[in-house]
């Protein structure tokens, strides 16, 4: 099993 | 001053339970929307061309906050055959929601308060997928209920000819393939939350075919294709399987 990563790992906010 | 009338209202329904309330970007050009569900995991995107209104004017650039809740409930009357109508005025402390039913003829209109909506912009890279896979929408969403009906999540697997959905849990384990003629660089198998899958593929009435975007260890992007626009729904990874 997998851990669920979360979305601001990836898109980064301004 | 601001008018645009959209014939797809049923599109409120497919994101309401990612997102409770969200900024509405009117511009020119069109309507955008950008928003990450509560629990972070996912990010709507929803842009909607100016020509795909009748009418459509905006002479200067706008951001309505507009509770996808309340929203929905206005809408819900009327179903997915809907025509919604949004108005606002150059102070845009409120706007005009107008509702017209096609069947019956019967219109309703509100002001609503615009709400001031803490809401972080994200930027999404340009991302190169391993596979793009076109099926039809509907299939997808008859997959995606059946299989969560028992288990939790869904492991895609993508060939060259074939997508398989495949779930295992306490009671078992269950699988769904359908062939596809998309392209892929390579055979491609990851792991998705099968609610939130269910969530996406409410917006099955907007368009006849979904496309699945995947490589492993990047958010999964499923999109669907709307008259002068789209819905996108980005899906963070599960990792270190």
């Amino acid at each position: 099993e997998g851990t669920q990563s979360t979305i601001t790992q990836f898109f980064e906010g301004s | 001053l601001f008018h645009a009338r959209f014939e797809q209202a049923g599109l409120v329904d497919a994101i309401k339970d990612l997102i409770q309330d969200s900024d509405f970007h009117c511009r020119d050009s069109g309507i955008a929307l950008r928003n990450m569900d509560n629990s972070q995991v996912a990010v709507v995107v929803i842009l909607l061309e100016a020509g795909g209104f009748l009418p459509y004017h905006c002479d200067r650039r706008l951001n309505l906050g507009i509770s996808l809740t309340s929203l929905t409930k206005i809408v819900h009357y009327a179903g997915d055959e809907a025509t919604l109508a949004l108005k606002a005025n150059d102070n845009p402390d409120t706007f005009n929601l107008v509702l017209e039913c096609l069947q019956t003829g019967c219109i309703i209109k509100y002001d609503i308060k615009s709400r001031d909506i803490d809401q972080e912009h994200l930027e999404i890279p340009k991302t190169d997928y391993a596979a793009t896979i076109t099926i039809p929408s509907a299939e997808f969403q008859r997959i995606c209920r059946n299989l969560s009906q028992l288990l939790e999540s869904v492991a895609n697997e993508a060939s060259e000819e074939r997508i398989k959905f495949s779930s295992s849990g306490d009671i078992g384990s269950g699988s769904a393939t359908l062939r596809h003629n998309s392209d892929l660089t390579g055979p491609i198998a990851l792991t998705i939350s099968l609610k939130y899958l269910v969530n996406f593929s409410k917006a099955t009435a907007l368009s006849y075919s979904v496309t699945l975007s995947l490589s492993s260890e990047v958010p999964q992007l499923v999109e669907y294709k709307v008259e002068s626009g789209f819905a996108r729904f980005y899906f963070a990874p599960q990792i270190g399987e």
